[in-house]
């Protein structure tokens, strides 16, 4: 029917087959269903205006305010199937790959993003961020953690012990994630978490994203005096950075995500220590 | 043989301006140089600790056993697993630093797919071979040359996956042979390759 189901285990994601675009995640395990699509966009940086000449750089994120620009429509899938994981891969652009991969016994689908070299040869800066669409009614909430710690109650254009005066509709909303953020709708929760520091907001009700990279042309005058353009260079050929991360996925009843982001992100930190020694097996088990 | 300059290296990231990524180029390079030099430093002793972990001999005045790690396994770049000739066997210890039980999938980039996992007690455990994309190897080939400065040998073929078990704070041992085929053939092997699909 133009779908494509994954996932070896009660954890499984549907894709279709036309566009390659995600369309639902779903847990047999706690019986949670959820539309989402998930894409790559990219917001172009600012190099200041003649309202304001602060620039977009390592400090600031200052969109120059056209929405971002959608890196695909249509993306190209190839499946892999085993009885551990399954693995969809997709070429969103020459710049960008992704694997999800979803494990036999996992409660999580686990994204891994390949993005760069970001081509700024059109003169334009851009920070780019997945975004994941679900058809929730947030009502303006979402949660993000706090250093790593408890997750806060954030509301779109509001902060509780000021009065806002939204100038910057965007990175106003945005907030440092160092753990994951969720979004709940009294019925799911649709919850990420990082394996690293990144930006994240929910700009729209029901949407949930993530900054997985920048490469920016301009300074923005508050100290560092460079451009965010870091090469990395093999002989004399240099190039933009490539970043390459996992971020994990996960639907869950309502109240009842906290248990799986805590033990989850608790083993994303503190991964298995891997040491090889090449001997047999007899030899190991002698010494 | 210390972590001392592991501690020193990260003491100094705790700047604001490496925290947040706002220094200069030069001065990020030297965050970066001075934790990658701590690092390995830190993973000499860590070697030398699971060797002494893993002994019978308690002393532990000359550990017998060598492990190295893989740090750029995310690029599919590790040494001790890709070499073909691996010999009989290749051991994995896998160390838990948390304090509950885990259950997880490893992932080890291989050249053979005449391999077969055996846990512990020597029985056989499911594994399965995902062939490597080219996204990975495009990546590895450029940043093994730009971070190690040497030219990457062919790629290895394959991901090898299986599931491990590991106890609270503990360790556990698991063992890579060759002589099973990925069709299940050989004796007791559960390996499986992978099927791939590419909807037009």
């Amino acid at each position: 029917n133009g779908t494509i189901e994954v996932g070896p285990g009660p954890f499984k994601m549907s894709f279709s087959s036309v566009s390659g675009q995600l369309i639902r995640v779903f847990s047999s395990k706690t019986g949670t269903d959820i539309p989402i699509q998930q894409s790559y966009l990219w917001y172009g940086s600012s190099t200041g205006d003649a309202a304001d000449a602060q620039a977009s750089g390592a400090y600031i994120f200052r969109p120059n305010g056209a929405p971002p620009t959608a890196v695909s429509r249509s993306v190209p899938l190839k499946i892999i199937r085993g009885p551990l994981v399954d693995e969809v891969h997709q070429q969103f652009s020459s710049w960008i790959y992704q694997i999800t991969r979803l494990y036999k016994d996992k409660d999580h689908a686990e994204i891994e993003f390949t993005i760069g070299p970001i081509p700024t040869d059109d003169g334009v800066g851009k920070e780019v961020i997945t975004r994941l669409t679900a058809n929730m009614a947030t009502n303006k909430i979402f949660y993000t953690d706090s250093n790593g710690r408890d997750f806060l109650k954030r509301v779109r254009d509001y902060r509780e012990d000021w009065n806002l005066q939204v100038t910057q509709p965007v990175a106003g909303n945005y907030y440092p994630i160092n753990l994951g953020m969720y979004l709940e709708d009294g019925k799911s929760e649709l919850s990420v978490l990082v394996d690293r520091a990144v930006g994240g907001s929910s700009i729209q009700d029901g949407e949930l994203e993530i900054m997985l990279h920048r490469r920016l042309l301009a300074d923005d005058s508050r100290g560092v005096g460079e451009a965010l353009d870091e090469t990395v260079c093999v002989k004399d050929a240099c190039q933009g950075l490539t970043t390459r991360g996992i971020y994990y996925l996960s639907v869950n009843p309502s109240g009842n995500g906290a248990q799986w982001r805590r033990t989850a992100g608790q083993e994303i930190y503190s991964p298995l220590l891997l040491a090889f020694s090449h001997q047999t097996e007899e030899v190991w088990k002698a010494s | 043989l210390s972590t001392t300059s592991l501690g020193d290296a990260m003491g100094l990231a705790q700047h604001h301006d490496a925290v947040s990524g706002t220094a200069k180029q030069h001065t990020t390079n030297d965050y970066a140089k001075r934790l990658s030099s701590g690092s390995s430093k830190a993973e000499i002793v860590v070697n030398l600790a699971l060797s002494c972990l893993t002994s019978s001999n308690k002393q532990c005045a000359s550990p017998s056993t060598n492990f190295t790690q893989c740090n750029l396994l995310n690029i599919s770049y590790c040494p001790p697993t890709e070499d073909e000739s691996f010999g009989e066997s290749l051991v994995l210890v896998l160390y838990n630093p948390l304090g509950w039980a885990r259950t997880d999938f490893i992932r080890i980039p291989v050249n053979d797919d005449q391999l077969s996992v055996r846990d512990s007690g020597g029985n056989f455990i499911e594994s399965q071979l995902v062939e490597l994309d080219n996204a990975t190897s495009n990546l590895r080939k450029f940043y093994v040359e730009a971070y190690l400065g040497i030219s990457s040998k062919e790629k290895p073929k394959y991901w090898l996956v299986f599931q491990v078990s590991v106890p609270p704070l503990g360790w556990n041992t698991y063992f890579i042979s060759k002589g099973a085929g990925a069709d299940g053939t050989g004796t007791g092997s559960k390996s499986h390759m992978s099927t791939t699909a590419t909807p037009e």
